[in-house]
């Protein structure tokens, strides 16, 4: 089983 | 003030046909260093970042740093009025709340200006540090293309494993499973021609096929794309516009629960 990840995870806003 | 005259007008065409189908709404970003964009799709699964920079320009006119929110659809449909070897140049003044698109054809015998409406857009700017990546793919764009889309056909998801046998792109779904693997070539005739792999380890990571699918629509931009990948951490997926910038696209990847 697999969740798509959010870009936020990675990256932080600025 | 802004003025901004691109003689290969046909790039700014092909750069809106890449992203109109993954952003809605983005701004633009104007400076000294260039004409920029980074916005997400609405999942926030996937990013791009555009960068044309102010040397690719004829000229360059840019007086103070203006952002101007932009349909990217109906941007791209002004555009699509562009002749392929029109010169367009985007104008608009500091606080106006239009931009306008002007075309001209080759011979100056045809002169046009289209003006858009600008619209406030709340943009959420993410940082993107610079990363070491475990591995770097460099391949023919429209094998890159192709083998995204021949393998949406099969299942949903890709799984990119780079180890020291090459590339390997693996699906599967109710039909059946799929694997394809590019090997390193660089004795090919034409540079674009060549798939290089750069691999300081192995890395293995699983990607939505249909954001791939949307970020190959970047194909008509360059001959090679590069596919730059690190254990969990989003893949870079870039294609160089001429000598002046380039359009990356981010996806995060699929987490294992």
């Amino acid at each position: 089983k697999s969740t798509q990840g959010r870009l936020e995870s990675f990256f932080k806003p600025v | 003030m802004l003025e901004l005259r691109l003689v290969q007008g046909s790039l700014l065409k092909k750069v809106l046909e890449s992203v109109k189908d993954l952003v809605n709404d983005a701004n633009f970003d104007c400076s000294a260093t260039g004409f920029s964009l980074q916005a997400m799709d609405s999942s926030h699964v996937a990013l791009v970042a555009l960068l044309l920079r102010s040397e690719g320009f004829e000229h360059y006119r840019c007086d103070r740093n203006l952002s101007m929110g932009m349909n990217l659809n109906n941007m791209a449909k002004m555009l699509k009025c562009a002749g392929n070897d029109d010169i367009v140049t985007i104008k608009a003044d500091d606080g106006g709340d239009t931009v306008t698109f002007m075309f001209e054809s080759p011979t100056q015998d045809k002169i046009a200006d289209f003006e858009m409406k600008l619209m406030d857009i709340d943009s959420e700017h993410l940082g993107i540090p610079e990363a070491e990546f475990q591995a770097i793919v460099r391949m023919p764009s429209a094998e890159f293309a192709r083998i995204c889309k021949d393998l949406s056909s099969i299942g949903d998801t890709v799984v990119i494993s780079v180890t020291k046998e090459g590339v390997k792109f693996s699906t599967r779904g109710d039909i059946g499973t799929a694997n394809i693997v590019c090997r390193q070539n660089t004795t090919v005739d034409k540079p674009e021609d060549a798939t290089v792999i750069e691999m300081q380890e192995p890395v293995s990571l699983t990607f939505a096929l249909r954001y791939m699918n949307s970020f190959t629509k970047a194909t008509p931009l360059s001959n090679q794309v590069t596919i730059s990948l690190s254990s969990e951490l989003p893949v870079v997926v870039e294609y160089k516009v001429a000598e002046m910038g380039y359009i990356r696209f981010y996806l995060a990847p699929k987490l294992e629960e």
